[in-house]
């Protein structure tokens, strides 16, 4: 189940 | 990756390093609320998880492993350190934190961006951030003063929500299909409440009294 949702920030 | 973003991710380090290392070296962790330092590593902890299944950057991967490790270090000293341990003002610090936890749960399986595993835990860790800090502003009402080590970190963490709200305003306006309205409205309640906080530390620091928080 990976992240398709870029969720680049912390 | 904007300026903005990098000097929120900055402050945010610095606020929790700064406390580790002061932590560390007075052996002392007077006026910081364990309870907010767990829930910091707990938002951590869920935010991360997909430390084992996406590969973002090597700061980013680097950033993640710091916070988490810093932020159960100093979970760590203030449960098990026996002289750091002895500082905590356990009798002040008494606000139930747990009962934050399920209302956000709730609230991210209500409430995300997408209903899965990952996704759900994304937008939990986003909802306890922002109510994390509740804990500590209820300390500090207590015991009624602010010293250095607890001012440095709540000015730190302000700053780090402040440069965060600034770059997603230049994200939005120079990315296509950038639009996060959890991140966004979840970082705004947070940042209004290091607002209410501000207000009264700059009106103390005019006047030159001691923190007063009003009851």
């Amino acid at each position: 189940e990976g992240r398709d949702l870029n969720h680049d920030e912390l | 990756m904007n300026m903005f973003r990098f000097l929120g991710d900055m402050t945010h380090l610095f606020s929790v390093l700064v406390l580790l290392l002061k932590i560390h070296t007075i052996k002392s962790c007077a006026g910081i609320s364990l309870k907010t330092q767990e829930l910091y590593a707990i938002v951590f902890a869920t935010r991360y998880l997909d430390l084992f299944t996406d590969y973002i950057s090597l700061y980013n991967t680097v950033m993640k492993l710091v916070y988490l490790g810093s932020s159960l270090s100093i979970v760590w000293y203030m449960r098990r350190h026996k002289l750091v341990r002895r500082s905590y003002d356990k009798d002040q610090d008494t606000f139930r934190h747990h009962f934050l936890i399920l209302p956000c749960l709730i609230l991210a399986l209500l409430i995300n961006e997408k209903f899965t595993f990952m996704e759900v835990m994304w937008a939990f860790s986003l909802y306890l951030e922002a109510v994390a800090i509740l804990p500590q502003l209820v300390l500090l009402q207590r015991t009624r003063n602010i010293d250095n080590l607890t001012g440095q970190y709540v000015f730190l963490l302000g700053a780090y929500r402040s440069f965060y709200i600034l770059n997603w305003i230049y994200r939005y306006f120079t990315e296509v299909h950038y639009v996060h309205w959890i991140t966004w409205i979840s970082g705004l309640v947070q940042t209004l409440l290091y607002g209410d906080f501000f207000y009264y530390y700059f009106h103390s620091w005019k006047n030159n009294e001691k923190l007063q928080l009003p009851a």
